[in-house]
Order: structure tokens, then C-alpha cells, then sequence
């Protein structure tokens, strides 16, 4: 279920041991 | 009957649409074409801590893959993102704006399982529309189930196409085919028609 | 008309030549088989900063592809060299000493392009043959149109074979399909007779 419950909250990928990789600034070269 | 010339027209169809990513289609989700793992709000990466990776002999640390991989395009055996249970939500953002049309998921086959099986594939599904990353209850896009008796590609249409345009989706997975510890994702793709 | 037994024949003949690199030739430049790219000349790669990379929330840097792509066979989308502008070169030293009889360009199909378009596509290019890496002006090899209504995969023998062989060649583009920021090359492959 998507309301309630402690899934609501985005869990922050910031605590994982690995690169995250986001885009900031618009659409890479394609 | 059918022309040698006619024949070879249609392997060549066949050929073209298999080089563009099988499907012809654009997926907005792919990460080196601009999508991104924003999160995966409370499941938690399976941790087999099997892999383990070492440099002259000195171990280092252990590897697994992460959720990345869900939008990258290799998936052979093992390059999946776990998570445990049956339960996962995968939250991604798009290269760009779009009214989502259809989704793919695809899983191993399971004539390449090693197990024989393909247990961990995921079963029933949902897909939802954000405004934002940190918006609780998306639109409801659709509702779905991976077969696993089908094709290990299987695209879904979006039954009613929303009025709304979404550069967030979140896919919900409910349940999987049998594994009790882990479920598997090789690659979710989201199709669409850009905003103008 | 022809039998199941020659339509069978036809279907395995073409999925060997799609599974021999789609071409079936040898590609000299290609980067694990030893090819290199010795330089970019004064061309420069266009930094968007867009693609972020970070560890436990620390932002490290920002990710471009590196003109290596062009010698490495991913091309899903993004996985080109970006260069600025529509004028580029690239100095590639080839695994071995050859002939050149041919090259191949390719890009993105149109339908995979989230963009709709491939105006990033290169448009009029040149190769020269090189003495050496700091030849300023090598040996014209064949001028060519990438044909953006064509197939994503083209090839153009080259008009003359050469007299003598090369193992460094360059590679120069003059015009893109439109794009006024940036040109993307996705791989460059260079085909020939090794010597003897």
C-alpha cells in the first residue's frame, strides 16, 4: 500500500555504499 | 509460399527492430540517456555478501550490485538489484517529462537460470506517477503481473493514459515468483510520449 | 517459393553476421583489440555537468563520456563522445599497420532518441592516413555524408585504396544534422587489409 507505514518516506540512497549517479543539469549528450 | 527476396525483407525487419533495444522503442528511464535511481524508499538491497572483491590478495570489500542496474541495459545472469522479500519500490527519474504509455520489465530467461528457475523474477506490479520525489501517493498508472511462463521481455500498456504528464515514476512490486529471500529486477523501462 | 529448410538457412546466415559485430569485418580501431585514440586535436568535449556522481551523499564529480567510446561498442543512448560545436577530430592509432578499404559510422537509430531526433548526428567527415601522431596534414582517405535518413550502421569504402598503409588515422567532421551545441559520435570503425 502506498499511504501509511514507514515505506512513505524516501529512504536516502546517500547511506549506501555505492556511486549514485544523478542528473542535474538537464538531459545528457544524446 | 514466400520469395527468397521476401524472406530475407523480413529477417531484416526483424534484425532492425532487435538492434534497437529490442523493442523500437524509447526508454525514458535509461539511465545513460538521462534517468536516475532517486530512491528505493524503505526496501533494502539482498546482501549476500558472496562477492567479494580483493587486490593482492587482500580482500576488500564485498560487491553487489546496486539499483542502478535496473536502468542500464545489460542483463545477463546476476546483474540484477535484489531486494529482500517480495515486497520493493524502485523510485526513477526520467530523462524528461512524458504522458507514460507502456512499461517493460524483463528477467533472465529461464533457460540461462542456473537454478532452473526464475523464482526471484518479480510478479505483481504497480506503477505510479509523482509530481516530486518526496510526493507519498502517486497516480496510479497501472497494475500489472510478470509472467513468468511468458516472454522474459514483457511490455505493458498503460490502460488509461493520464491527463497529467509525470517525470517521476515509482514501481511497486508486490509479490515474486517463489523466492523466499530475495526478489530480482534486471531492467524496468518506461515508454512515453514527451510533452511538447 | 522457397522451403522451410532455406528460410532456416537465411535466418542463421544473418544472425552469424549480426553476432560477427553486425559487419563481419575486422575494426582495427576497436579499443580492446587494441586499437587507441592518440588525440582530439582542438577539439574539446562538451561538459554539460549534468551527470553528478556521489558517495554517502558527497558529491564527487561530474561524469562525460570520454572520446574512448568511439572505439567501444556501446551505443545505447549517451554512450557517444560529445564535442563541441559541429567541427571535431580525432586522431585514432589503429591495432595494426593496414590498408584502409573501408569505415563505418554509427549512431542512435531516431526511434530510440528520447529526443525524437538525431540532430547531434555527425554529418560531412574526412579521414586522413598519418605518418605519425604530429602529421599536420595526413593523406586523404575519402570524404563521406552520414545520411541521417539511412540505416543507424553505414559504411563507406573508401574511393582509392592507398598505396601505402597507415596505423594511425584521423578522423574530422565538418557538419552535424542540426544540433547547435554539440556533436555525438557513438563508434568509428576502420576496416582494411593488414600488411603483409
Amino acid at each position: 500500500s502506498q499511504s501509511g507505514g514507514p515505506c512513505c518516506s524516501p529512504a536516502p540512497l546517500a547511506r549506501t555504499p555505492y556511486l549514485v549517479l544523478n542528473y542535474v543539469n538537464g538531459l545528457p549528450p544524446i | 509460399g514466400i520469395t527468397e527476396a521476401q524472406a530475407r525483407i523480413i529477417v531484416n525487419n526483424a534484425l532492425k527492430l532487435y538492434s534497437q533495444d529490442k523493442t523500437g522503442m524509447v526508454d525514458f528511464a535509461l539511465e545513460s540517456g538521462g534517468g536516475s535511481i532517486l530512491s528505493t524508499r524503505c526496501s533494502e538491497t539482498h546482501e549476500t555478501k558472496t562477492a567479494l572483491i580483493s587486490l593482492f590478495g587482500i580482500p576488500l570489500w564485498y560487491f553487489s550490485q546496486s539499483p542502478r542496474v535496473v536502468i542500464q541495459p545489460d542483463i545477463y545472469p546476476g546483474n540484477c538489484w535484489a531486494f529482500k522479500g517480495s515486497q520493493g519500490y524502485l523510485v526513477v527519474r526520467l530523462s524528461m517529462e512524458i504522458h507514460p504509455t507502456s512499461f517493460t520489465l524483463e528477467h533472465i530467461p529461464k533457460t540461462l537460470s542456473p537454478t532452473g528457475n526464475i523464482a526471484s523474477a518479480p510478479k505483481n506490479f504497480s506503477v505510479y506517477g509523482l509530481e516530486n520525489e518526496y510526493q507519498e501517493e502517486g497516480q496510479l498508472l497501472g497494475q500489472f503481473m510478470f509472467d513468468q511462463e511468458g516472454e522474459s521481455l514483457q511490455t505493458f500498456p498503460v490502460p488509461k493514459r493520464p491527463e497529467r504528464a509525470f517525470q517521476i515514476v515509482e514501481l511497486q512490486i508486490f509479490s515474486n515468483w517463489g523466492h523466499p529471500e530475495y526478489t530480482c529486477l534486471y531492467r524496468f523501462r518506461v515508454h512515453g510520449v514527451p510533452v511538447k
